[in-house]
């Protein structure tokens, strides 16, 4: 048998378990809880790989992803690819609550983000500057392009398309890990 | 990233994921968090899944949606999230992924792939009564 209420959550991210369940232990909805519990992490930085100033782009810039999908009604919303705006998981109950579509993206989430109130700022950290750096320094090593000229295993871009080779594809998939992942 | 599933006191569900996603993307490059059946998925009539890992690879197998499909043809949430990454290890068996799954009346398990020690997520009810850290091994 099962038992409720529950929150549960991928990897062991246990303040935002504990927030969540505190939303929830206070009367708040199953949604609210999704909302509290996400925050969390995003504020503290899970790990690098929630929230502001993680997860540096090959141009060095963070961008954030988020989404909510409601039981009862089956809405979702959501934003990706979301530029300059800290508060992604807060950002997609907007989309959620305010818009009838599900997913805004890029630029746009941003402008979106900022009509509803949300701050327009830098979200780069000193972490995730000097990770772009190091990364920079060891030949933008790793990456994820393919079939492009100059060799993407030992140079930077700007890369250009070259025929097909489907060995030198997928080799570096490993470097998805326990502190670098979706 | 953290994908979260929760249910309140009414019974009512809700998912929801948040991430910066891969380090050294391509600029533009989204993974699978924000899609919906992907990142996360919930049927109320069913239950819950939140998925994490290598999202370029989840995102072709709709994971979430896929472990509360097979909760809706009965079975348990352990058995459901073990049978969605199954059909990532098939295609694709050096592929990082994971998934926690919980159905409608609060019962929960989660399944990995490719995660040294297992996977860690983290759990709380009111039988457990704090928060705890739990592990599965992977397939």
């Amino acid at each position: 048998r099962g038992i409720l209420p529950l929150v549960i959550n991928t990897w062991n991210f246990s303040n935002a378990t504990l927030n969540a369940w505190t939303t929830l232990s206070s009367g708040g909805s199953a949604v609210d809880a999704i909302v509290s519990g996400c925050s969390t992490c995003e504020r503290e930085q899970c790990d690098h790989t929630v929230g502001w100033g993680g997860s540096p782009d090959e141009n060095g810039e963070s961008t954030l992803d988020a989404m909510i999908m409601d039981g009862p009604s089956h809405k979702v919303g959501a934003v990706a690819g979301m530029r300059r705006v800290k508060d992604a998981i807060s950002v997609a109950r907007k989309v959620l609550d305010n818009t009838q579509h599900s997913l805004l993206v890029g630029d746009f989430a941003t402008e979106f983000a900022v009509q509803m109130g949300f701050k327009e700022e830098n979200i780069s950290s000193d972490w995730s500057l000097k990770t772009w750096e190091d990364w920079k320094a060891n030949k933008c090593q790793p990456n994820y392009w393919q079939n492009v000229e100059p060799n993407p295993r030992e140079n930077c871009g700007p890369y250009k398309p070259v025929k097909r080779d489907a060995k030198n594809e997928n080799i570096n998939r490993n470097l998805v890990n326990y502190e670098n992942h979706d | 990233t953290i994908g979260m599933v929760a249910i309140d006191r009414n019974g009512s569900l809700a998912v929801g994921t948040s991430t910066n996603g891969l380090r050294h993307k391509i600029p533009g490059r989204v993974g699978d968090s924000p899609i919906p059946g992907s990142g996360a998925y919930v049927d109320q009539d069913v239950g819950g899944a939140a998925a994490t890992g290598d999202g370029d690879i989840i995102m072709r197998f709709l994971p979430s949606y896929q472990a509360v499909e097979n909760m809706r043809q009965g079975m348990s949430p352990k058995t459901a999230a073990n049978e969605a990454i199954a059909r990532i290890v098939k295609k694709y068996p050096k592929a990082m992924a994971a998934i926690v799954a919980a159905d409608n009346a609060g019962r929960y398990g989660a399944a990995c792939i490719n995660i040294e020690g297992g996977f860690p997520y983290s759990v709380v009810n009111p039988k457990l009564g704090n928060v705890t850290a739990e592990r599965v091994d992977c397939l």
